[in-house]
């Protein structure tokens, strides 16, 4: 995950948000609903809580909008850009806007809420039979008042459960009616209308008069779409009308043709060679509570993710069961903390290092014994699984060893779950202090390497030279740990710390030159702040909390996933 | 056997991404995202082409061909958030 620049987050955990205007495509408590549901995704794993205010300066205003809204920053028409969100601050910091001429849905088509009737605003069912017939879009057959109404079952004439779908007949939105329908005709600028318009306004929103004047009264409202209304094009909202002429063709349904892109389309008079009037026919559209929760994501202070599976990847994608990836619940918990979310597992307390007064560079022990002496485990109820993160993870003679405050576990890289320990470090290093910051087995000489803050040692079977500094390696004070390490060919180690990295050379153990470099400048999209880097099957694996990042030799983040459960295998 | 007459490819009125190359479409996009900077301060439009690309296909997790191939085209043509990718 990325932060803003400056990490810039909200200063205050109580947020506010406040919806200014509604889009003709769904009705207004979907969006309602969609906008709540949204921030529900972040604030189930945090402490901020959202609240709704219905006037006055909210910190997040949001707004639907078209082309130039405003901010200087246009959309672009149907498709291509769908929102954007500004990061945390005052004024327009925060906002989101949704671009209007996209089909807003939740993702797999229209959704046609109904009012009225007797299905309690359930929406209608598509196709339904009414007297026999099928049909696929809202009808006004069957009434006098020109009423376009649905089932909201498969089967009306067994049913008889219905409702009306959204129409200007019905109801307006937003404006100064609280709601009325529109009154057809309605003067305007002495000009009388018989339907909807967008005449007098620059923002392509369709509006009526709810009295018999608007000149007069100033009462108006805008027009919700019906199910059969186009988007975009030049007549956004007016429904298709078939058939219709292009190219002195007749069509009876939404076309391909003239395009090359291959989206449908149809005109909204009966003939488009005169006319020009045209718009897309509805498809499956998209899904406001998605593009919403990657939206206040921005409004949170998240920038972009790298990995296509989270939320703040750049595209859009639909997702029928949404999740919160672990990508994205470390980036807002980075800026904001965990919140009164699941509690984490319990983790044993750092035990103090024991050893930050032996003396530096001094050689302890210079044995025989080619290997060291096979521990036993110290305490087998003390679970790998039960810790939440690792102070140093490596591979030693082909088995994962997990470090954590004075104990070690070892996970065969062959068999799968099996998870030996807990193993005393000291019993197996005795000259080890109880954190271990990084560890490496050089490939050639398999002579291991352990880093504790700026000290590190190395054990040839348990034979062992240390603690020196790391400035012997020629790493300054700019590094307060190595937190990680990751083996490069034969004979060179990246040693990571902070947003740095420097290029070992085993055999003269010293850096070497051109270095340290950033890490973002070679790894990017993984955590700059990851507590421990290691090798593991040939990737890259950073680690942060609970959670790694794994990297492919050409640089690409291709898995985010839980240390415990993907790496362990912990049930 | 029926004669299918030549697809007819029309301008749409109203349409605002219309006919663009796609070279076209690319360096506004790489420009719009934060990958290349305004003309007058790139050096060689060529050289920060190819380096904007490799870093877009980067971020997106594209191969990094440095090439406007077709899956960066996708990429580009795909719906997305306005906010920009790299920089403010």
């Amino acid at each position: 995950f990325l932060t803003f620049e400056g990490d810039l987050k909200w200063d205050h955990n109580d947020l506010t948000y406040r919806v200014l205007n509604y889009s003709p495509d769904l009705d207004a408590s979907v969006i309602d609903d969609a906008f709540a549901r949204a921030f529900k995704v972040w604030s189930d794993v945090t402490p901020l809580t959202f609240s709704r205010l219905q006037s006055g300066e909210a910190d997040i205003m949001i707004q639907f909008g078209t082309q130039e809204h405003g901010d200087g920053y246009p959309f672009d028409g149907k498709d291509g850009l769908l929102a954007h969100a500004f990061p945390p601050g005052k004024g327009v910091q925060g906002d989101a806007h949704f671009d209007d001429d996209e089909f807003w849905t939740l993702g797999t088509g229209i959704v046609v809420k109904t009012s009225y009737g007797n299905a309690n605003g359930a929406a209608c069912h598509f196709p339904f039979t009414f007297e026999g017939q099928s049909y696929s879009t809202c009808i006004s057959e069957g009434r006098s008042d020109g009423l376009p109404w649905c089932a909201t079952t498969p089967n009306y004439d067994t049913d008889k459960v219905y409702g009306f779908c959204p129409s200007e007949l019905l109801y307006t939105y937003d404006g100064n009616s609280d709601g009325a329908k529109c009154v057809f005709p309605f003067i305007f600028d002495g000009k009388s209308y018989d339907a909807c318009t967008t005449d007098g306004r620059s923002d392509g929103y369709r509006w009526c008069g709810t009295t018999a004047s608007f000149d007069q009264d100033k009462k108006y409202g805008f027009c919700p779409n019906r199910d059969t209304a186009v988007i975009g094009g030049n007549s956004q909202g007016d429904p298709c009308v078939f058939p219709f002429t292009f190219l002195s063709q007749t069509y009876s349904a939404c076309t391909s043709e003239g395009r090359q892109d291959g989206k449908l389309w149809c005109a909204t008079t009966s003939n488009y060679d005169t006319d020009h009037k045209w718009g897309f026919c509805p498809d499956q559209g998209y899904s406001l509570f998605l593009v919403a929760a990657h939206e206040f994501g921005h409004s949170l202070g998240l920038d972009h993710s790298s990995v296509r599976e989270a939320l703040m990847y750049p595209m859009y994608s639909y997702i029928k069961d949404f999740h919160l990836h672990p990508d994205d619940v470390s980036g807002i918990q980075f800026l904001y903390g965990r919140g009164s979310g699941p509690a984490p597992t319990t983790q044993a307390p750092d035990i103090p290092d024991q050893a930050t007064t032996q003396a530096e560079d001094t050689t302890t022990t210079e044995g025989d014994s080619p290997l060291p002496t096979e521990p036993s485990p110290v305490d087998p109820s003390s679970d790998a699984c039960k810790m939440n993160s690792f102070d140093a993870i490596t591979e030693i003679n082909g088995e994962l060893h997990f470090f954590k405050s004075g104990n070690y576990w070892k996970s065969s890289v062959s068999r799968k779950g099996a998870i030996q320990g807990p193993f005393r470090i000291s019993a197996t290093w005795p000259a080890l202090p109880a954190l271990i910051d990084t560890a490496f087995q050089d490939v050639l000489t398999k002579k291991l390497f352990f880093f504790s803050g700026r000290r590190f040692w190395v054990y040839t079977g348990s034979s062992v030279v240390g603690p020196r500094g790391i400035e012997k390696l020629g790493i300054g004070k700019e590094a307060e740990r190595i937190s990680g390490a990751l083996q490069r060919g034969r004979g060179k180690v990246l040693l990571f710390s902070g947003e740095k990295y420097w290029r070992l050379d085993v055999k003269v153990q010293k850096v070497d030159k051109g270095y340290p470099r950033l890490t973002d400048d070679t790894f990017a999209g993984v955590p700059l702040n990851a507590h421990d880097v290691f090798l593991y099957q040939g990737k890259y694996h950073f680690c942060m909390d609970r959670f790694y990042w794994r990297m492919t030799p050409r640089y690409q983040v291709e898995q985010v996933g839980y240390v415990k459960y993907d790496i362990l295998n912990c049930p | 056997p029926l004669h299918s007459k030549p697809q007819a490819v029309i301008t749409f009125p109203g349409e605002l991404v219309s006919n663009r190359t796609d070279l076209q479409l690319a360096e506004s996009y790489l420009l719009r995202f934060g990958y290349t900077e305004s003309e007058g301060k790139t050096r060689s439009r060529h050289v920060s082409m190819g380096k904007a690309l490799r870093r877009m296909q980067k971020q997106l997790g594209l191969e990094e061909t440095g090439e406007l191939d077709a899956s960066t085209l996708d990429a580009m043509r795909a719906p997305r958030c306005g906010v920009p990718d790299v920089g403010r």
